[in-house]
C-alpha cells in the first residue's frame, strides 16, 4: 500500500523539533548508527524533561507533546 | 533559571510595545501585556515603566516567519512566541508570532497574556520548568486570566533571581501561590478518581494524573485537556455505558465526551436524580455490572439505576452497611478490574463486590505511584 503521509509529516516534525529544541544536530558520513543513538538520546532528554515513559523512541504520547503550541525560547548559549 | 546568574543588574526595568497584532485593539494589547509584567513584579522588587521610542530593556513586538533575530517562526500552532535572556541589545526581548490568533479573554486561540507573562519570565532570567503546573512550562495550557495566581514553582524561580518584594500591603495580602500537587506526599488526599476510556485518572486541585497502558502517571491540568472543566472538583466517574466522564462541584455536574462538553451542561445536581437537599457530593463511581451510578456524601450513599432512571429506594445507606469492613467518609471512588476502590482520605479500601468483603487496605501510591 502506498506510504502514509502522516508518517512522513511525523518524522520531519520529530527531526525539527528536536534540531530547534534539543539542538538535534545533522551527524553525515558512514555514522549512521551513532546519528540514531544521537537522535534517540535526544527523544529520551525530552521525554525525561514532561514526565513522560523514556524510552528514547517517539511513541504516541511523545508525539502528542511535540505537537501542543509552546513557546521557543531560543538557546541562551547559543545567543550569548 | 538560565544558570550563569543571568539576570538583569538593575529592578527598574523599561519596556516598549513597538508594534501591535490586528487580534486585539491597542488598548487590549497595552492593558494585557502591562498586566502580564506585573505577574512578576508583584511577587519581586521590578518595576517597569513603558517607554513609546528608543531603546527599552524588554522591547515588545509582532511578526511572523522571519522576523530580523535568525529564530524565524513556523507559521500557526508549534511555536507561539519567544523571547531572550536578560543581556543588552536583543536580550530581554519578547517575540509574538503573528500567524497566531491571540486573545484577550476568549478560549478560542490563545490568550496573549499568558503567552506574554511567560515570554517576561524569559525576560527575566528564567528558563523552562519541568513542573506541569508553572507559567514557565514550555507548552501552553488555558487557565482563567482573571484569577490567574502565579504558581509558586515561578514564584520560587524568580525570587531566586532578584529576592521578594517587600513593598506590599499588609491588609491586603496577596493569595498563596499554587503549588501543583505531588503524588509522592504521603499526606495527599484526591479530590476525585475515576477511569477514562481504560485508564485511571486522578483528580487534585487544578491538576489530574493519568495512568495509561505504559503504568507511568502523566500530571496534567484540568483545563489543558477540558477548558470548560472546573478545577478542585469534589466527584468524577465514568458512565461506560454512554463514554462520558462526569465531573462534579459542588451543586452543579459537567459531562464531557472526548474533549468536549456535553450540550446542556453544567446541570444541577438534582439532574442526576438527587434529592433537592443535597447539596455536595463527596465521591461518586459508575458500576457497569448493575448499570447503578454509586453518589457519596461522607459516610452515606444513595444509589441510582441508570436503566430505569430512577433513584433506589432505601437510600441514603451508611456506607458500611452496603460495603461492611469499609470505615470513615469516603473521599473518592472507583470501580477498576471488577473491583470497588473507596477512598478515605489517604487510606483505601479495595472491596470486593462478589465476596461483599474488603479484601485490601492499601495506601494512594498503589494505584498512583510515586
Amino acid at each position: 500500500g502506498p506510504i502514509s503521509r502522516q508518517a512522513d509529516n511525523d518524522d520531519a516534525l520529530i527531526q525539527s523539533y528536536l534540531k530547534k529544541f534539543y539542538n538535534l544536530t545533522e551527524q553525515t558520513g558512514p555514522h549512521s548508527k551513532g546519528r540514531t543513538n544521537h537522535m534517540s538520546e535526544k527523544i529520551a532528554e525530552m521525554q525525561k524533561f514532561f514526565g513522560l515513559t523514556v524510552t528514547g523512541t517517539v511513541d504516541q504520547e511523545t508525539l502528542q507533546v511535540m505537537k501542543k503550541p509552546r513557546c521557543g525560547v531560543p538557546e541562551v548559549a547559543q545567543y550569548t | 533559571t538560565f544558570g550563569e546568574g543571568l539576570k538583569w543588574p538593575k529592578n527598574q526595568l523599561t519596556y516598549r510595545i513597538v508594534n501591535y497584532t490586528p487580534d486585539l485593539s491597542q488598548a487590549e494589547v497595552d492593558s494585557v501585556l502591562g498586566k502580564a509584567l506585573q505577574v512578576w513584579a508583584r511577587v519581586t522588587p521590578l518595576k517597569f515603566t513603558r517607554i513609546s521610542s528608543g531603546d527599552a530593556d524588554i522591547m515588545i513586538s509582532f511578526g511572523a516567519g522571519s522576523h530580523g533575530d535568525y529564530y524565524p517562526f513556523d507559521g500557526p500552532g508549534g511555536t507561539l512566541a519567544h523571547a531572550f535572556a536578560p543581556s543588552a541589545g536583543i536580550g530581554g526581548d519578547a517575540h509574538f508570532d503573528e500567524d497566531e490568533l491571540f486573545t484577550s479573554s476568549s478560549t478560542k486561540g490563545y490568550l496573549l497574556f499568558l503567552v506574554a507573562a511567560h515570554e517576561f519570565g524569559h525576560s527575566l532570567g528564567l528558563s523552562h520548568s519541568s513542573d506541569p503546573g508553572a507559567l514557565m512550562y514550555p507548552t501552553y495550557s488555558y487557565r482563567d486570566p482573571n484569577t490567574f495566581v502565579l504558581p509558586r514553582d515561578d514564584v520560587n524561580g524568580i525570587q531566586s533571581l532578584y529576592g521578594p518584594n517587600t513593598d506590599v500591603n499588609p491588609d491586603k495580602p496577596a493569595p498563596p501561590p499554587p503549588v501543583t500537587p505531588d503524588a509522592c506526599d504521603p499526606s495527599l488526599v484526591l479530590d476525585a478518581v475515576s477511569t477514562l476510556r481504560g485508564e485511571k485518572i486522578f483528580f487534585k486541585n487544578s491538576f489530574f494524573w493519568r495512568i495509561s497502558g505504559s503504568g507511568q502517571a502523566e500530571q496534567h491540568l484540568i483545563k489543558s485537556f477540558w477548558t470548560d472543566a472546573p478545577d478542585n472538583i469534589d466527584a468524577a466517574y465514568e458512565n461506560t455505558a454512554q463514554d462520558k466522564l462526569y465531573l462534579i462541584k459542588d451543586q452543579k455536574v459537567w459531562a464531557l465526551f472526548g474533549y468536549d462538553l456535553v450540550q446542556g451542561y453544567p446541570k444541577s445536581l438534582s439532574s442526576l436524580g438527587l434529592p433537592t437537599k443535597v447539596k455536595k457530593i463527596s465521591a461518586a463511581l459508575y458500576d457497569k455490572n448493575t448499570r447503578k451510578t454509586l453518589f457519596f456524601t461522607d459516610n452515606y450513599y444513595y444509589s441510582y439505576d441508570e436503566s430505569r432512571k430512577v433513584m433506589d429506594k432505601g437510600y441514603p445507606k451508611l456506607v458500611e452497611q452496603g460495603f461492611p469492613g469499609v470505615t470513615g467518609k469516603i473521599t473518592a471512588a472507583f470501580q477498576y478490574n471488577g473491583l470497588t476502590y473507596l477512598y478515605s482520605g489517604n487510606r483505601v479500601f479495595e472491596y470486593s463486590p462478589t465476596s461483599k468483603k474488603v479484601t485490601r487496605v492499601l495506601s494512594n501510591s498503589y494505584l498512583l505511584p510515586c
